[in-house]
């Protein structure tokens, strides 16, 4: 049981970073594309 | 200019939905907790039925 | 042209987090139905030992 809810603590960080990890990747590219159109 | 209000507009509305995805791990985060707590406290009446046979 | 860009960008980001989402949630899935199964499992067992005594 302990173990079950360590392992749920794990992945919802991991699914959070990867959330991060995709909003940073979308401000780069907009960052790019509002750099090449200015 | 307006492409960098684009830009502001489409970067917030991704937050949105991270926020969104954030309250439903934590709700099922708490059903897991939940659902374990129980589950624990059955065991232990269970065990203490047992004991008094 | 660059607002076609900065929407293909947005559509990109939130298809991530859909399938991320997806796969998150179908992995919750999976390991519920597993808990229950080693649960019902141990009942199981525990009801056999008693039947034994």
């Amino acid at each position: 049981a302990a173990r079950f809810l360590e392992e749920e603590e794990l992945r919802s960080q991991q699914i959070l970073e990867q959330l991060d990890a995709h909003i940073e990747v979308l401000k780069m590219e907009s960052e790019r594309t509002v750099k090449q159109f200015t | 200019k307006a492409l960098e209000e684009m830009r502001s507009h489409y970067i917030k509305a991704v937050g949105k939905i991270k926020g969104d995805m954030l309250r439903y791990i934590h709700e099922s985060k708490e059903r897991a907790a939940e659902m374990i707590r129980t589950e624990v406290l059955r065991e232990r009446q269970e065990t203490a039925r047992r004991m008094r046979k």
